[in-house]
């Protein structure tokens, strides 16, 4: 039997905060959010507008998408076109004050999970990798 | 208090067999690993030799950090460079026999781990959705 409370538990000590997210604008250029993506090391990051609201996700998956010709990358495509022609609106998110069992189901089938207030300013990210520390733990007591 | 077989259980019902993992050889070339890539949709995948033998892993990260110019990708070097030039030998990987326990410590650094058996034969892989998936069952109960 688990406690019941583990799953009611806040998720504010799983976030990683908004200051330390790679994120990218909706106006920036592909090529921009390439570079971006490419210097952190990270698949997939939010696209947040200059009020801290999340518009997107952008992968190097959907820039390869839209900017692979037959064979080669055109790298016209990567200069002429805009994060917001490419990012997915389909967002994993969540309210702060919503509990760990949230963040749980929803981490089935996302990777991440953004974390906003209740005016939907974006806060911050849950990973799989916090969560799954969090359970390594948890189930060894 | 965790039911104290939990950790213990098998990972064979976890497992995604080899006939439906995406994988590339060594000697095939970047190009043909990136088109497998971008055809599964996959971030990173095995990559195995003719006898069934984990050689390592290649993602579009590496692929484009290794054919990203200034700006630009480098289509001569998709078709000038081979997957074993490029792909990333520090796998997470696990015997068949060995319990969840050891599954769940490996994923929360690894989006997915590798199976073998005694052999060192590749079996399949375990991703981190199938065990969160899991995880969010076992701590309804
Ligand atoms: N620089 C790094 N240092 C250490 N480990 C690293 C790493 N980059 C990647 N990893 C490992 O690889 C996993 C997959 O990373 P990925 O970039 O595909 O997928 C990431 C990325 O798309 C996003 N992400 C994570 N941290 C981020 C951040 N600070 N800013 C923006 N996006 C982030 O969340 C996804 C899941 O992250 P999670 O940590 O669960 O899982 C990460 C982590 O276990
Ligand atoms: N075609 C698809 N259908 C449904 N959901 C999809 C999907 N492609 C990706 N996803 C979702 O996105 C997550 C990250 O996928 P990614 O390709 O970065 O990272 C994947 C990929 O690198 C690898 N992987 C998963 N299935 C694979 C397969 N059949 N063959 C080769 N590699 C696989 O394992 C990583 C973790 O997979 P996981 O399932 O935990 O996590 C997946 C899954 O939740």
């Amino acid at each position: 039997v688990t406690e019941p409370n583990v799953l009611q538990k806040s998720i504010e000590s799983f976030m990683i905060p908004m200051e330390k997210v790679a994120h990218v604008q909706p106006d920036n250029a592909l090529e921009h959010a390439l570079l971006v993506l490419v210097k952190s090391g990270y698949t997939s990051i939010p696209v947040l507008d200059t009020s801290s609201k999340l518009q997107g996700l952008i992968s190097k998956s959907e820039i390869l998408d839209a900017t692979l010709g037959i064979e080669r990358i055109d790298p016209e495509q990567l200069a002429d076109k805009k994060v917001k022609d490419v990012m997915t609106t389909n967002i994993a998110s969540m309210n702060i004050k919503q509990p760990l069992e949230r963040a749980l189901s929803l981490s089935i089938q996302n990777p991440f999970i953004c974390v906003e207030d209740d005016e939907h300013s974006f806060l911050g990210i849950i990973t799989r990798s916090k969560l799954l520390a969090f359970i390594s733990g948890y189930l060894h007591e």
